[in-house]
Order: structure tokens, then sequence, then C-alpha cells
């Protein structure tokens, strides 16, 4: 199964 | 000071209606070279990107680097009191609490201005690296919006598939499932109705409808839509807003427990 996705995960915060 | 100028109110009009579903508030960052806002929603699901440039401006004058905090269900309170063929003037002093929204009318018998606390808004600016999609897609943004929204009946979530062949769209649930493929035009007599597919490698990415549906909220702001993705990273979907910038909407993909 599938979960969502947090787009902390992929870009970095600056 | 920060002043800028739009001839017409209704660009600024659809901005905000582009945004204001998946954001309560946000940063503008004013400079020389124009406006900025970088938003992510509450969940940190999706990012909003908008780019606005200074040159495109009827006006546009930035004395000092300005972060201004708005509400943007009050800003688009604001703006639906402007007529489509006003001239709007956003207007704030260096470090001001306060910025200002001037309307004035076409024969410029009626000017009104309405003026809006800023926001001390603690919002983290994420860094998005520069990535080479695997495939690109540009197609109608209304055929975009219909496949969204009808597709969203079936699943909470839609699976977009994109080879050399062409880009198919895929949702599946309890009522049913449901399949629109759209081939890649192959002779393009008008730009605005052409299905373009760039690809290096093909893809299979999930998302949620839920945002894709929010980001259709910019259709009106231009005739195709971009969107652009790699394996497992987010999605980008782009509209361009004519000469004046860009609205970029990130979505982290569904991944595997």
């Amino acid at each position: 199964s599938q979960t969502q996705g947090r787009l902390d995960s992929f870009f970095k915060v600056i | 000071m920060f002043e800028a100028r739009l001839m017409n109110a209704t660009i600024l009009k659809k901005i905000l209606d582009a945004v204001k579903d998946l954001l309560n508030e946000g940063t503008f960052d004013c400079s020389d070279s124009g406006i900025q806002l970088q938003a992510m929603d509450n969940s940190h699901v999706s990012l909003v990107s908008l780019t606005l440039r200074s040159d495109s401006f009827d006006k546009f004058r930035c004395d000092r680097n300005l972060s201004m905090g708005m509400n943007l269900g009050t800003m688009a309170k604001i703006l639906k009191c402007a007529n489509n063929d006003d001239t709007v003037t956003i207007k704030a002093q260096d470090n001001a609490d306060t910025v200002t929204f001037m309307f004035e009318s076409q024969n410029h018998e009626k000017v009104s201005d309405y003026e809006m606390k800023l926001m001390n808004l603690d919002q983290e600016h994420l860094g998005i690296p520069d990535t080479d999609y695997s495939c690109v897609v540009r197609m109608p943004s209304m055929e975009f919006a219909r496949i969204c929204r009808d597709l969203a009946q079936f699943s909470e979530s839609m699976v977009i598939c994109c080879t050399k062949e062409g880009v198919k769209f895929s949702a599946s649930g309890d009522l049913g499932s449901a399949n629109v493929k759209l081939a890649q035009t192959s002779n393009v007599d008008k730009e605005e109705e052409a299905v373009i597919i760039e690809m290096q490698e093909p893809v299979t990415l999930t998302f949620a409808c839920r945002y894709l549906n929010a980001f259709t909220k910019a259709t009106p702001l231009c005739n195709q839509v971009q969107l652009s993705m790699s394996a497992d990273v987010p999605l980008v979907v782009e509209y361009r807003i004519s000469d004046l910038g860009h609205i970029r909407y990130y979505l982290a993909p569904k991944i595997e427990e």
C-alpha cells in the first residue's frame, strides 16, 4: 500500500 | 518604499484564486527583481511557488527588500472590491506593518484604497534542487482540469503514467476504475491545444487528486499546463502567467510503505 509523502523529505529547509 | 502597479486587476484576482484553496497566508518577498511567494500547505504535501517579474509591471519600485506576510483570504476579499479593468497599485512603506491596495477606474473617476494589516509569518523556505525531469508533458490546461475532476470521482489518488506514446491518467476505487489516455499531438495547428511529451525515461507516479484539483484553480491563468515528473520526486505543475511570470505547484508523490 502507499502512503502520502511530504515535501520535507525531498526538499531541504534553507 | 515599495510600489507595484498593474493596469488590470484581472490577473491578480486569478492569481489569488489559484492559491487561496491551498494557503491561508503567505509571505510576499519583494525585491528589485520582482515579487516571489513560496509557501507549503499546512500538511507539507504541496508547495506553491509564485514568481512575478518586476519588468512586467507597469510600474515597479522596491527601494529595500521587503517581506510582507499576508492573509490570503483577506487579500482575496480586497481584490474582489476591484473591477477587472481597474488599475491596481500595491504600496507599502519600508518596515511598515500594513500594505495598501489602490484601485483606479479606467476613467480615473473612482479611486479606492484598502489597507490591510501585515502578519509576521515564521515560514520555512525550502531549497528546491534543479532537476532534469524524466518526463515533461505540456497539455491544454482545461483538459488537465477536466481529467483531474473526472478521475477524482473514482479514487482519492490518481496514477500518472508517461511513456513516449502518451500520458495515461488512471484512478480506481470501490465504484470502478477510470483511464484517460492522451497521445502526443501529431500535427500542431494550434499550439495551445497540443499535447507534447519530452521523455527521457518512462515514469509512473501516484498523486492525491485533492491537491491536483486545487492546482487546477490556476487554469484561467494559462491555456497550457506543464507537468514535470521523475521517479520518486515531487511533481511540478506549472502555469505561465502571460509575460508576468509563473506559478508552480510541487506535490509529493504517494510512496510505498
